[in-house]
């Protein structure tokens, strides 16, 4: 899951 | 991370290297665009300022200062590097990208996921990376002949974005909570930019012969 604002892709 | 944003990132390194390579090998930028050049050393530095930030892994944080590293080693070598620069297209180079860097900074303001500082960067990157290649596919439109590395280097960044797709809808699928819609929205529009040159590509490819771009 991604939280809003955090951002893992390049 | 699936084995599509792998695939992704790496072809986007590719691209990178092919570029220094081109520029290393025959000390010349000819047919390269500064201008797309300077956009990505923008959106790179935008973009990574979380490296301060927010720690997601060893391989994001290495790949992002390869790419800031690599993109302003390109930009330098364009402008200063004593050979390279003589080699520099600009009589053909002349996109007005200031207008893109006013539009996707006023769109970023606009359209957000936080109004906060690095959010709203981080749109701004997003948005201009997605047209920081027209400079550089109306700098070959121009030119008309297309030397093999550049091919190549803009064939290379077209795959990236391609991969970068797969992977959304990969992730769509598998993640409960997948949602980056800015992105996805940039990244299609991105994509989509490089149709008509993938196209040409395709017939050189098939026709096992130089890379011609049409008037």
């Amino acid at each position: 899951s991604t939280a809003v604002g955090v951002h893992d892709e390049l | 991370m699936n084995i599509f944003r792998f695939l992704g990132d790496m072809t986007h390194l590719i691209s990178i290297l092919i570029l220094l390579l081109k520029i290393y090998a025959t000390k010349s930028c000819s047919g390269i665009s500064l201008k797309t050049q300077e956009l990505y050393a923008l959106v790179f530095l935008a973009r990574y300022l979380d490296l301060f930030t927010d720690f997601i892994s060893v391989y994001n944080s290495v790949m992002k200062v390869v790419f800031i590293a690599s993109s302003l080693a390109i930009v330098w070598c364009m402008r200063r590097h004593r050979v390279v620069r003589r080699s520099y297209d600009k009589e053909l180079d002349t996109f007005r990208h200031y207008f893109l860097v006013a539009a996707c900074l006023a769109l970023a303001l606009l359209v957000q996921e936080k109004f906060t500082f690095l959010e709203v960067l981080w749109a701004f990157s997003i948005y201009l990376e997605a047209v920081a290649i027209l400079p550089q596919l109306v700098l070959l439109q121009r030119s008309g002949n297309v030397d093999n590395l550049t091919g190549q280097y803009v064939f290379f960044l077209g795959a990236y974005r391609a991969f970068y797709i797969l992977n959304w809808i990969y992730r769509y699928f598998t993640e409960t909570h997948f949602s980056r819609w800015i992105s996805c929205v940039s990244g299609l529009v991105q994509t989509a930019l490089y149709a008509d040159f993938f196209y040409y590509y395709f017939i050189s490819w098939k026709n096992n012969s130089k890379l011609q771009l049409p008037a």
